[in-house]
Formats: structure tokens, sequence, C-alpha cells
């Protein structure tokens, strides 16, 4: 509409942004399509489940922050690759990141995700949502589960997950932005180029309003990731201290 | 900055996800 404060970009500069972010997160997606074509899909068996959920509640989380720390250093990976992302000052760059990283983490679990058998590559094997029982955190879990399946559900091409990742990590509405009009000037590049992909791919219009309703869900299950982690800490501040992933402490201000 | 030292070097650094 007249309204609308999009930047004005040719269909050349689009295209040549869908093709610098997809390349991004190719380059950092953790694992490439080949690889995990080639994946066993093996389910974790009965007595595996059982030897995770006999882990101490301390040992697991440990375990859990240790796989979502390295996902997330792929996806800083994926920021800086993003066009006019280390442009933005530095501050801007960590509110991003800590705010979005985990946000990107769950929208490529839907790589990794099995929604026939509900299941996610973790550790080796695919684990369904009871691999998880020992955290104490079932309710999260099924969120996470559930928004893994709906993820799925869009059948989104690798351009188009790169377009929302990034869009998603662009976030312009991020508490304590110094320059949240440059922040804003890309996000609304990267949805414009993320439209521009949809439109290409023929994908019916109610695409790009579902994505923006996994924006809220996304939100919500990192704020409710803060809160687990908050009750945990209240627990064992020293597993936390000594045994948690510098990286993830930083983030998640543990 | 000291506050997010870890993230300030991974932003700074040249790394690749090889490297990761």
């Amino acid at each position: 509409s007249n309204r609308d404060p999009s930047p004005t970009v040719s269909l050349a500069e689009l295209d040549h942004l869908v093709q610098i972010i997809s390349k991004s997160h190719l380059e950092t997606c953790q694992y490439l399509r080949e690889e995990l074509q080639q994946m066993s899909r093996q389910n974790f068996q009965q007595d595996e489940v059982e030897s995770y959920q006999s882990k101490p509640r301390e040992a697991m989380w440990q375990l859990c922050a240790v796989k979502i720390t390295e996902a997330i250093q792929y996806v800083v990976e994926f920021a800086k690759r993003i066009d006019g992302f280390m442009d933005l000052c530095q501050n801007d760059q960590i509110v991003l990141l800590k705010a979005g990283s985990l946000e990107v983490v769950f929208v490529r679990m839907c790589r990794v995700f099995d929604s026939q058998s509900n299941s996610v590559y973790f550790d080796g094997k695919f684990a369904g949502p009871d691999v998880f029982k020992g955290l104490g955190c079932d309710d999260l879990i099924s969120s996470v589960f559930d928004f893994a399946k709906s993820m799925c559900s869009l059948h989104l091409t690798e351009d188009e997950l790169a377009l929302f990742s990034a869009f998603v990590l662009l976030s312009a509405d991020r508490s304590w932005l110094q320059e949240k009009l440059q922040v804003e000037k890309l996000q609304q590049k990267t949805q414009l180029a993320l439209q521009h992909v949809l439109q290409k791919n023929q994908r019916e219009h109610g695409v790009l309003s579902k994505l923006r309703c996994k924006v809220s869900a996304l939100r919500s299950l990192c704020s409710r990731h803060t809160e687990k982690l908050s009750a945990f800490r209240a627990v064992y501040p020293d597993i936390v201290q000594t045994h948690f992933p510098p990286l993830y402490k930083e983030l998640f201000g543990a | 900055k000291e506050k997010h030292k870890i993230l300030h070097q991974l932003l700074q650094n040249s790394t690749s996800p090889v490297d990761l």
C-alpha cells in the first residue's frame, strides 16, 4: 500500500538477496540435505530412551545446553553472512543474536524432524519427546515438538527457510536496539525477498501469514525456555555456573 | 563487552562452520 514504508528494491536486487541468504544458510545449516538423507532414520530403542530418562536432571540439562550451543554457533555464522548484518553496530548484532539465535535453532529444527514418528535428530539418532523427560519440562518439550511439526507441514524449500530464518533474526522490534531503523530496513528487504521467493515458487497466499504466526510462537517458546532455565538455575546454581557452555550462559543470562 | 565476550569473539572471528 501507499503507507508501506518498504524500501524500493529492484527484482534483480531481491534475486541477489535470495541468493546470498540461501548460500549463507546452506553453508551454516549444520546438516546438509544430502547428509540428512543419508542419516539413518533410526529411532532410539526403548532401553536407550530409558537410559536418557534415568540420567540425573542436571546431566540431561547439561547435554541439551551443549547441543543447543553447538546449533547456535552455526546460527551466529549464518548471521555474519547475512548482507548488512556486520554493518550494524556491535550492540545491535549482540541484541539480535541474544534474542533471535534460539528462535532460528527452533526454525531450523524442522530440517531434522520426522513428523511421522514425531522425533528429532538428537545425539546420533531420532528422539521422541519421552527422551527429554528427565529435563522436567514436558510442557515446553511438547510445544517445541508441536512447533517443529507445524513448520514441517509448511514444506518450506531451503530458500524459503533461509529467508524466514533471516527475517526472524533481523527482528527490528527487539528491546535495546540502538539503530532500530537500520535493522528495520534490513528486515523489510528480507521480507520482500521472502515474498518474492514464495511468489516465484507459486506458494499459496496463506503461507506468509502462517509464517507470521510462527514469529509469536517462537517468542513464546524462547521465553518459556528462559523461565525453565531460571527455575533450574535456582535449584542447581553451581551446575549452571561450572558445567554449562559459556556461550549458553552469555546468551541466556545464566 | 565483558558480559558478551564469547559472542564478540565469534562475531570477530573469521571462522567457517568447518572449524566450529
